[in-house]
């Protein structure tokens, strides 16, 4: 018998190639939804530090596509972690992971509920992990997010990490977008 | 209930056989 998940999932793959748009270098990989087929899935692809600059993974509640347009996203934002490049080599994949294990085991309390999904940019630049959740009005849902997310990462108290409203983000003039919140 | 599960729960699964 198998651990069923709370939700059903969606890992999606993006790998940057210049010749297509946005959309079709976006792909579906597969659905899981026990504990037992997440780790089918997860130690039988590459780990993220082992894909090339420019790649995302995303793992998704069934039904809320990666990106700012769905319903699920578009009101809502992220919360934001931003590596070095030496973290690649150190931090990434053990981050990654402990995100994953953050969203599928529901590890938000009542505010699990507002979780999309979460989304690992792997590049050149410095490597992010960001959850993202359905409502960037949701204060208390927000928060309790964020804070649970450092938790679950090990980060230091004296970390701070900011989350970022997808409309901010998507009308920004330049590379820095505000945070609306911080824990 | 509802289906929430901690790291180290999660982590007893990674190597766990499919079959036994």
């Amino acid at each position: 018998l198998k651990h069923p998940l709370e939700n059903r999932w969606a890992l999606w793959f993006y790998k940057n190639d210049k010749s297509k748009t946005w959309q079709e270098n976006l792909r579906l990989i597969t659905k899981f939804d026990t504990v037992e087929d997440f780790w089918a899935l997860y130690n039988n692809i590459k780990v993220a530090s082992k894909l090339s600059s420019g790649c995302d993974y995303s793992v998704f509640k069934d039904g809320i596509e990666p990106m700012w347009e769905d319903r699920s996203n578009k009101c809502g934002g992220r919360w934001l972690i931003t590596l070095s490049k030496q973290q690649r080599h150190t931090e990434l994949d053990r981050f990654w992971l402990d995100t994953l294990l953050c969203i599928i085991g529901e590890g938000f309390d009542v505010y699990s509920a507002d979780v999309c999904g979460a989304v690992i940019n792997v590049r050149a630049k410095g490597d992010k992990i960001a959850i993202w959740t359905t409502n960037a009005e949701n204060r208390e849902a927000v928060t309790c997010i964020g804070r649970k997310f450092k938790e679950g990462l090990g980060l230091p108290a004296k970390i701070v990490i900011g989350y970022q409203a997808h409309a901010d983000t998507a009308t920004k003039s330049n590379s820095i977008t505000k945070n609306k919140f911080v824990v | 209930g509802k289906k929430q599960y901690d790291r180290e729960f999660l982590l007893g699964f990674q190597f766990m056989p499919a079959c036994v």
